[in-house]
């Protein structure tokens, strides 16, 4: 299977 | 009351058009400046950020700001009923209701369409995303968005292999792009070269490699982004392994569409 980063740990809350 | 007013429907209809697949919903903000738009996708694996500034608009007003999370599958059936040089107004009450109305007036007609929507949570954004630095990227592809288009169909085509989501590997390597779909029975393989520029001055693809990059994504957040990039004549996608991949298009200079994409890993 693949394993996936959520794209929210590459960004912070505004 | 704020009332920003613009005429850019076919604008609209295509944007939502191209999100509402993917993006269950939408942060917009209007302010002063312009338009923000942000979504995450529910498996939180893609973000598309719209930035549209106001000389974009033919006619835009906005006093103050104006920021709602708004589902996106509503909007696009609103805008379906809309004629495309319809004049739409974006009014909500200063003391915050929840709710937004986005009022659609056709001169040629007379007619007046009138659509309320409630806020929604907007799931989990805005996000600060700070502007991305092209040297942190092992690739940056550059071509045609009908090229992208036109490879993003052919994989889709081929590249459903029944039980799981279907994926598209991008590879680059030598100055070539490798797009790789595996189908049921077979794969499917798109090799671009960079092209001349002498040949082809208004459509080139440029490949900047600093090293070869390989990556996995799944195929529906190319095919949504293939359907955004109509509104822009060129795509530019940064690789690396590192960082999610961008995929842009410039809105002539006056905005982008971007989708932030996590790549899957093996």
């Amino acid at each position: 299977g693949h394993k996936q980063s959520t794209i929210t740990n590459y960004f912070i809350r505004a | 009351m704020l009332e920003p007013r613009l005429v850019q429907t076919t604008f609209f209809k295509n944007v939502l058009e191209a999100l509402s697949d993917l993006f269950i919903e939408a942060h917009f903000e209007f302010s002063r400046t312009g338009l923000e738009l942000q979504a995450i996708d529910t498996s939180r694996v893609a973000l598309v950020a719209l930035v549209l500034r106001a000389e974009a608009f033919n006619h835009y007003l906005c006093d103050r700001g104006l920021s709602m999370g708004l589902n996106l599958a509503d909007m696009a059936k609103a805008f379906r009923c809309a004629n495309n040089d319809d004049i739409i107004t974006i009014k909500a009450e200063e003391d915050w209701t929840d709710t937004v109305t986005f009022t659609f007036e056709s001169p040629e007609d007379g007619e007046i369409l009138e659509f309320d929507f409630d806020f929604v949570g907007s799931n989990g954004v805005p996000l600060e995303i700070p502007e991305y630095q092209e040297s942190e990227y092992q690739a940056i592809v550059r071509m045609p968005s009908a090229k992208f288009m036109r490879i993003c169909k052919k994989l889709s085509s081929f590249g459903d292999s029944g039980d799981r989501d279907p994926v598209v590997i991008i590879s680059v390597y030598k100055e070539r792009v490798r797009s790789f779909a595996r189908g049921k029975t077979g794969t499917s393989t798109t090799v671009c070269l960079q092209t001349q520029t002498v040949d082809k001055p208004k459509e080139p693809t440029l490949i900047e490699m600093k090293e070869e990059v390989s990556l996995i994504f799944d195929l529906k957040y190319m095919n949504s982004f293939s359907k955004a990039s109509t509104l822009s004549d060129q795509v530019t996608i940064n690789l690396s392994s590192e960082l999610p991949a961008v995929f842009e298009c410039k809105i002539a200079e006056l905005g982008y569409i971007r989708y932030y994409i996590s790549p899957r890993k093996e």
